[in-house]
Parts: structure tokens; sequence; C-alpha cells
């Protein structure tokens, strides 16, 4: 319940239009790659901090808090199949309500997963909290 | 071939506070 870390690397964002589905993250997490690849940028090295609570982002070489995901404004998270060492999750932009979807660069194929499973766990958890206040 | 791993969020869009 009080979280996970990971240390990851951020790959990049690009707009969806649809909360969820696999074609979709598929291509999304496709855009993201080539747009890396094309930038020639080096992903940033990230913290992510999962818990019920969400998401918490933090820049690993200055520690700076990148961004706070509320676990309800996320709709969806996957390990790609193409490229299976990516985690990417789609979440609500709270200003402009545009979902995005965001993907991580891993060090391997099972950290990815254990990222993505972590979430699923937090999901659930959140589920439970959420019937017991309602 | 592995098969894509994907989680829907059952609390997606649903707050407390309303």
């Amino acid at each position: 319940v009080e979280g996970m870390t990971f240390n990851l690397r951020h790959l990049g964002m690009t707009l969806v239009d649809q909360p969820k589905g696999e074609e979709l993250s598929a291509a999304a997490v496709k855009r993201i790659v080539a747009t890396a690849k094309a930038i020639g940028k080096k992903p940033k090295k990230v913290t992510l901090k999962v818990s019920p609570r969400g998401i918490v982002l933090y820049d690993r070489l200055t520690n700076k808090l990148l961004e706070n995901v509320s676990i309800y404004r996320i709709s969806y998270c996957t390990v790609d199949k193409q490229h299976d060492k990516m985690f990417a999750y789609i979440a609500q932009n709270t200003l402009n309500g545009t979902l995005e979807c965001h993907a991580y660069l891993c060090s391997k194929r099972k950290v990815a997963q254990a990222v993505a499973l972590t979430v699923a766990q937090a999901f659930t958890v959140a589920f439970e909290l959420w019937q017991v206040a309602k | 071939n592995t098969n894509t791993i994907h989680f829907d969020n059952p609390v997606y869009q649903k707050t407390t506070e309303d």
C-alpha cells in the first residue's frame, strides 16, 4: 500500500482519443518510439513510484517532482507486445481533459511486466478503497 | 508470441469527493 519505486526512462508522450485498447496503445507506443528515434534525444531517467493513490514521477538526476498522476486519472496500463521492454499508461490531463499515453523504457521485459502488475494491483486496491468510501 | 499485458482501471474517473 505504501507504494513501490522503479527506475525507468521516460521515452515520451502522445495524445490518444480512447482511454484504452490494445491496438490504440500499440500504435501510441509505436509513435512515441519513432519520435524518440527521430529526435535522437536520450530518454530522461526517472523514478516512478506506484501506489493506490497514483503514479508519482521524479527526475532521477535532479530529484525534482515531475508529475503526480492521480489513480482516478489513469485509465489503462500495458506492456507493449512489440516493444516488450516498454511500459505505458494512458491518463487524462486534468487541465484540458485530453488523453495522454506515456511510455517508459525499462531495463528488461521482466521489469516492464513488474511495473504493469504493480500498477494493476494499485488499481485493485484503489477500487476496494473506493467501494468502502462510497 | 507473448500476448500483451494490459489492465483497465476500475476507478478511472471515479472520485470519492463528488
